[in-house]
């Protein structure tokens, strides 16, 4: 998921 | 969540409440890039695809909405007020901003993390973000005149990334499996595209003299 794809950011 | 991403994004968030404010109470866009303001539109609504489908926390979703929101609206501001688009110069906001999307759209098709949509389009969205004020640095040098609330508004767009650059580094050396060339270089190229603009910013701002760019 986002987290793991390092999209965790704005 | 660490202290510089979380100083990062309140910067970001007080930069376009500045320019909501600015817009909305004398109700004029001068020495405002409209262009600037619908490449950062772009940047977010490519940039956050995910905001229904991966939930991260309420935070993220709320400052996903507010700066999705506020983007939009003051493009909409720009354009179709009845009194602020009175004071949009167009003859100087010329920049041919899609010269920039074109490039952008190009290299997130060739250097990205993942060959899919929505990572493509991630990737479109920070090339895409580092170059988005450069309409607007454009206009600053031509209409010479920065008003203080402009001035405050470039100053806290360059700052909020300056910011992420501290936090990329904070988490680099936190997290094992944290590393992101592509948002890392293309952070520091958009940085770097403000570093002129900081450096007569502290000149004007030291001197208490009025904030003026070389031509």
């Amino acid at each position: 998921n986002a987290e793991s794809q390092g999209h965790d950011e704005l | 969540m660490n202290i510089f991403r979380f100083a990062g994004d309140m910067t970001h968030l007080a930069s376009v409440l500045v320019l909501l404010l600015k817009i909305h109470t004398i109700k004029s866009c001068a020495g405002i890039s409209l262009k600037t303001q619908e490449l950062y539109a772009l940047v977010f609504a490519t940039r956050y695809l995910d905001l229904f489908t991966d939930y991260i926390s309420l935070y993220n979703t709320l400052m996903k909405l507010i700066f999705l929101g506020s983007s939009f609206s003051i493009v909409w501001y720009i354009r179709y007020h009845k009194i602020v688009r009175r004071s949009y110069d167009k003859d100087q906001d010329t920049f041919r901003h899609y010269f920039l999307v074109l490039p952008c759209l190009l290299l997130a098709l060739l250097i990205n993390e993942k060959f899919t949509f929505r990572e493509v389009m991630w990737t479109f969205s920070l090339y895409l973000e580092a170059v988005a004020i450069l309409p607007q640095l454009v206009l600053l040098q031509r209409t010479r005149n920065i008003d203080n609330l402009t001035g405050q508004y470039v100053f806290l767009l360059g700052a909020y990334r300056a910011l992420y650059i501290l936090n990329w580094i904070y988490r680099y050396f936190t997290e094992p499996h944290y590393v992101h060339w592509i948002t890392w270089i293309s952070g520091l190229v958009q940085t770097l595209l403000y570093a002129d603009f900081f450096y007569y910013y502290f000149q004007s701002w030291k001197n208490n003299v009025k904030l003026e760019l070389p031509a």
